[in-house]
């Protein structure tokens, strides 16, 4: 099965700080949260995007990688989740 | 434990109680009377799940509900599918989004207030936690779920998972396997958040064990029964099941199901699925959270373990058995349907369970082939770690972390027997599941079954098929994760009844340190003379 990938992506920050994390997101039109169980991960979704696409965002992706503040950015795969 | 049902007189006035027969069971819908989740005792002692929170992992929750609106906790909730505080869930003309509102009634549907039903821990506070109503699902909006004010949620429950289709083998990714694992060491001030699972609505085509949420040891995964004690036709059985409750009726009596608050308003008499079944386990966990706060993860799935009863609960296939420490369990049901009267009371005593240790038991890492026919038996031959600091003497869970592949991976059956004797069924047929190339890979098979043995000794894991044509098979490994105690966990517990699982296991715990401490002395005069 293809994978499918959506407006979710994990953030590494190389200095961890939620106000510098709220400036880099909004810088790359994105929304912020932090994750609560690990040390400098933030969540960062972007509302422009596509809740689902079959092909990579690279542009965003690059675009994230290419801040000198930002460590790792990866794209959420999607996948099913059924209630019960 | 007899109590004359007449003699229980619970005064409510709303207008679905009396259809709950999950909560106190009079017959109702053709029902068994008496089995049920034995709620009425934990009230009557005063247990309505006051001071604790549960936030529902679902589409959202209707908090505008009148039976909700008053016990909704509005600062513990939050809607990770739209990124704002406000979970309420997303219309649909068929009211596709009323599952979170449906489970949030079953734990915290205020009381007596002439509004649909009651909750199971009806003073409760519940939360929304809405990441369900969204086209994919993705490891970030899971474990930022999982891992949302774990200082202010005391139980999370899920009623969801993987698909149940018979041939999916998924569970949580890494980001959420970090976040629970986060969850049960910090959450409530260190004392562990609470993870309550639906064990899956696959029937007889599915295993749970396939469901890597509901086979975790961090869950208390759940599973059902109907008003007549026997499993519901979609439920399916897995040796990491802890125990059950109720869910709706294979008759057509529409009173059957489980009635609680559904969309705008609205009350239902028709929630079911092991999604009802899951909430009702978080209701009953708040109840003895109530009676006492302290309790860690570990001793609410000890609690489990020794209050939920047989009751009346039966299947045709898969009967009810000992383990090698006499504990009776089931397959299909765990440990039994849950027992909120003599949760909360045992609750009230509870000494927190000593400190947890993990043993590498063994490992086979030599390919071995599975015979068409036949079976493939190996053993591993474990000290628990005795003499290490990881010693293991008292099981909790246990774990066959398992490589294999198979022409057809459903035919695949995987049964391990502990050195006390039990047997757990790891994996069953899956008729559906006709993988030939994924199998799996670092799997782990979990049982609850052992719970208490000793873990030193011999253990068999056997590998074979089940199926029309023949098939091949090669597991590339077998490693047996041991976790438990060292020192015996119910053994400074106050015992309350004799006829009691704790009182049982006490005794057992108590002649074998009088075993070891007279060995002990023998040792010693031996050595004198």
């Amino acid at each position: 099965e293809r994978p499918v990938f959506t407006n979710h992506f994990l953030v590494e920050l190389h200095k961890d700080g939620e106000e510098e994390a709220r400036q880099v997101a909004a810088e790359h039109g994105f929304g912020v949260r932090k994750l609560p169980f690990a040390e400098g991960l933030y969540h960062f979704y972007h509302n422009g995007l596509a809740k689902a696409k079959r092909r990579r965002s690279l542009h965003h992706k690059r675009q994230l990688e290419r801040d000198p503040r930002i460590k790792m950015a990866l794209q959420q795969e999607g996948f099913d989740r059924k209630k019960r | 434990g007899y109590r004359d049902i007449n003699e229980i007189d619970i005064n409510m006035n709303d207008p679905l109680f009396t259809k709950q027969w999950y909560l106190f069971n009079t017959g109702q819908a053709d029902g068994t009377p008496g089995l049920d989740l034995n709620v009425a005792e934990a009230w009557e002692l005063g247990y309505t799940g006051k001071g604790v929170t549960i936030g529902i992992m679902d589409d959202g929750i209707d908090y505008l509900h009148p039976d909700l609106a008053y016990n909704y906790n509005a600062d513990a909730s939050y809607d990770f599918s739209s990124n704002d505080p406000y979970p309420y869930p997303r219309y649909t003309d068929d009211w596709f989004n009323s599952h979170g509102t449906r489970c949030a009634g079953e734990v915290s549907a205020a009381a007596s207030n002439n509004i649909c039903g009651v909750g199971v821990a009806y003073n409760s506070k519940v939360a929304g936690i809405r990441m369900l109503d969204q086209p994919f699902m993705t490891d970030i909006i899971e474990a930022s779920s999982i891992s949302h004010m774990p200082q202010l949620i005391d139980i999370y429950s899920a009623s969801w998972g993987p698909t149940d289709n018979g041939k999916t083998v998924d569970g949580p990714r890494e980001l959420t396997l970090q976040a629970m694992a986060d969850g049960v060491n910090k959450g409530r001030g260190g004392k562990g958040s609470i993870y309550v699972w639906a064990s899956g609505d696959g029937g007889s085509y599915d295993d749970c064990n396939c469901d890597g949420y509901a086979s975790s040891m961090w869950t208390i995964s759940i599973n059902s029964a109907i008003n007549d004690g026997r499993t519901a036709l979609y439920d399916e059985s897995c040796s990491s099941t802890l125990a059950s409750t109720f869910s709706n009726g294979r008759k057509r009596n529409p009173e059957a199901g489980v009635a609680t608050t559904d969309l705008y308003g609205n009350c239902t008499l028709r929630h079911s699925g092991t999604s009802a079944a899951a909430p009702e386990a978080a209701g009953v966990f708040a109840l003895a959270l109530e009676a006492n706060l302290d309790l860690t993860w570990r001793d609410m799935q000890h609690l489990t373990v020794l209050t939920s009863k047989r009751n009346q609960l039966h299947d045709e296939v898969h009967q009810w058995r000992r383990n090698g420490v006499g504990l009776e369990f089931n397959h299909l049901f765990g440990y039994g349907v849950l027992d909120a009267g003599a949760m909360v009371k045992m609750a009230k005593d509870w000494k927190t369970v000593p400190e947890r240790f993990h043993c590498v038991g063994g490992s086979v890492q030599n390919p071995e082939k599975i015979p068409p026919t036949g079976k493939l038996v190996l053993t591993l031959k474990t000290n628990a770690c005795e003499g290490k600091e990881n010693f293991v003497r008292y099981l909790e869970h246990v774990q066959a972390v398992i490589t294999v592949n198979a022409t057809r991976r459903g035919d695949l059956n995987i049964n391990m027997t502990s050195p006390m004797g039990t047997k757990s069924i790891l994996l069953s047929r899956r008729p559906r599941d006709d993988d030939s190339k994924v199998g799996f890979d670092k799997w782990p098979f979990m049982t609850t079954h052992t719970w208490g043995e000793d873990a030193r000794g011999t253990w068999t894991l056997e590998l074979g098929f089940v199926g029309s044509a023949p098939q091949k098979g090669l597991l590339k490994e077998w490693t047996l994760m041991l976790h438990g105690t060292q020192s015996a966990p119910y053994i400074d517990q106050v015992v309350r009844d004799y006829q009691s699982k704790l009182a049982m296991s006490k005794k057992q715990e108590l002649e074998e340190e009088l075993d070891e401490a007279v060995e002990r002395s023998l040792q010693s005069i031996l050595r004198k003379n």
